[in-house]
């Protein structure tokens, strides 16, 4: 799984997510990327991209969770990413990617690492894998 | 107003014995797709239509799990899906189930833009994208040796099993892994590997 999310200097955020799905699935298989809400969304306050366990994501109802507690409990980004990703997997294994619409940028895994790159106007830019 | 900001991942869920080549490998492309991204940025380019560039980018490159290098399903073809959402209205587009379609974020965008609806799947998708004119490839221009060799050993184990970059050696010391307890869906989580 791809995804990519961004914030642009309009304070406009958007999400995109792509896969080939899991390995040996079922022909058939719809994962989480595909569903608005689980793998993958943007809305005025943020932009998420989810991706692993597509079951533990989907009933986690992943992407739209960071949105929803930065609007009504009032977590900044990274505190949301954090909540969610500790509050809302059961025991799947999954990681995501967020953007606000002030700029900030954010991620969290619970899995064996997570491929992510990030970068800011200010000149924040990181790319890593592990922890 | 703030500043812009962007990020990228290339999926969750990687094996501890990746070699530090594949590792490099996999840090140059998400620098080079950043920097794609953050060049529009600079250029004024919208969100929604950056999101679509650096995910094509990366459909387009056979390292991750999407596009050219997905992961192969259990006839060892590739069926593919994406989806976007555009903060501004909330305004969205997915696809599923593509076997020809070279890059399904592309597809989804139209799904948003010039279709009635959100999602679009399997034969009805495929019929969009002919009308939409996007580009289609047959369905072996996104199979790689290497996720031939990982459906091999998948079916050897019998399961849907881990991340496909696992080498085949630690995967065999898997085969003999105890049943998990922890359970979703009713099924024992191990079967559901990472993507």
């Amino acid at each position: 799984t791809v995804g990519c999310v961004v914030v642009d200097s309009q304070g406009h955020c958007a999400a995109a997510t792509s896969t080939g799905g899991l390995l040996n699935k079922r022909t058939g298989r719809i994962g989480d990327s595909p569903l608005i809400g689980a793998g993958t969304y943007a809305c005025d306050l943020c932009g998420v991209s989810c991706t692993g366990e597509g079951e533990a994501i989907i009933r986690g109802t992943l992407a739209r969770e960071v949105g929803a507690v930065m609007e009504y409990k009032g977590l900044g980004l990274q505190e949301a990413v954090d909540f969610v990703i500790k509050e809302r997997l059961d025991e799947g294994k999954a990681g995501l990617i967020a953007v606000s619409k002030t700029g900030e940028v954010a991620y969290g895994f619970n899995s064996v690492g997570m491929f992510r790159g990030c970068a800011t106007e200010n000149g924040f830019m990181e790319v890593g894998i592990w922890d | 107003m703030a500043g812009w900001a962007i990020a990228v991942h290339g999926g969750a869920g990687v094996d501890p014995n990746l070699p530090t080549e594949r590792q490099e490998q996999a840090k140059q492309l998400l620098t080079r797709c950043l920097n794609l991204g953050i060049e529009a940025l600079r250029s004024s380019v919208s969100a929604i239509d950056v999101v679509e560039l650096v995910v094509r980018e990366l459909e387009s490159d056979p390292l991750f799990n999407s596009g050219r290098g997905s992961a192969l399903n259990e006839n060892g073809t590739v069926e593919m899906e994406a989806s976007i959402m555009d903060g501004s209205g909330r305004r969205c587009g997915a696809v599923s189930g593509l076997t020809t379609v070279k890059n399904p974020i592309s597809l989804a965008r139209l799904v948003m833009d010039k279709s009635p609806h959100s999602y679009l799947a399997f034969s009805g998708a495929e019929k969009f994208a002919r009308q939409m004119g996007v580009e289609t490839v047959e369905n072996d221009y996104f199979i790689t040796q290497d996720n031939v060799e990982m459906l091999k050993l998948a079916k050897e184990a019998d399961s849907i099993v881990f991340d496909y970059r696992i080498p085949k050696a630690s995967y065999e010391s898997c085969g003999t892994q105890v049943e998990s307890p922890i359970k979703m869906n009713g099924l024992p989580i191990n079967i559901y590997a990472p993507e």
